[in-house]
């Protein structure tokens, strides 16, 4: 059996919500290095990983494999009743129809506890590469969405270009074009403000913004995202969570014919 | 012209 617990349901919650636009059938496979998800969008131009290893939780069981098939719509009702600041426990059977949770809210002896109903979902589970990125740019979360929706009023597209100067940001559109440039910016007392540039080769690739902003949904999990490229591969884009967790979007590139 | 690459492409079933 599954038994999960987290001290905050926060984590969880801006988790869901992040993904669920994007996907809205999956598993969450759990074993007892933790729980993962991957899925694909409908379309399949992007791809969701998360992984939220045990150590996140505490405490954390599950003696054998475990795939929760879950509707986000219907898990993000239920989630909608836990406080962000109430403990979470996800419950499980071996073989479950239901995957059980309990918000507790210690401070006010209040306990709820929901029942959500599993499905059988039979999903393709695709191999992603260890890749060594020509590029990999570490920004705050904040500003990597402030630049997909200030660049998403003049295009669909952005090309995100890496050099030893900096990351270029660009767009063209029918009324006209914009880019942003960052450069290597490491303040010593704001470390959530760092922008570090790792470059093997320059890179430049194209994106669709409809997905990037999407993937912006991410920015409460982590004040810092990490973007890497390299010249005719997915983007990948990481949002770190505490001990080694983390949630990545996978984008396929837009291709010249 | 640009086109919209897929992910599948890229990542083959494991």
């Amino acid at each position: 059996m599954l038994e999960a617990r987290l001290d905050t349901a926060n984590l969880f919650k801006s988790a869901v919500d992040a993904i669920k636009d994007l996907v809205q059938d999956c598993n969450f496979d759990c074993n007892d290095s933790g729980i993962a998800l991957q899925a694909m969008d409908n379309s399949h131009v992007a791809l969701v990983s998360m992984m939220l290893k045990a150590e996140a939780f505490s405490p954390f069981r599950c003696d054998r494999n475990i795939a929760l098939g879950v509707n986000l719509t219907s898990l993000t009702k239920v989630l909608r009743a836990a406080g962000r600041d109430d403990t979470l426990t996800l419950k499980a059977e071996d073989a479950p129809d239901v995957l059980n949770l309990v918000f507790e809210a210690t401070a006010q002896d209040r306990i709820s506890e929901y029942d959500l109903k599993l499905m059988d979902i039979d999903q393709e589970h695709l191999g992603i590469p260890d890749t060594e990125y020509a590029a990999t740019i570490s920004m705050p979360s904040a500003e990597f969405k402030r630049i997909t929706t200030d660049l998403m009023a003049m295009s669909e597209s952005v090309t995100i270009e890496a050099t030893k100067d900096g990351v270029k940001f660009s767009s063209t559109g029918d009324i006209g074009n914009g880019s942003i440039t960052l450069r290597q910016h490491t303040p010593v007392d704001k470390p959530n403000e760092t922008v570090e540039i790792e470059l093997s080769e320059p890179v430049a690739l194209t994106f669709s913004l409809k997905y990037l902003t999407n993937f912006c949904k991410a920015q409460p999990l982590s004040n810092q995202v990490k973007l890497c490229l390299s010249a005719e591969v997915p983007l990948m884009v990481e949002y770190g969570l505490e001990g080694g967790s983390y949630l990545r979007f996978y984008l396929a590139p837009k291709i010249g014919d | 012209k640009v086109k919209q690459g897929s992910i599948m492409s890229f990542f083959g079933s494991s």
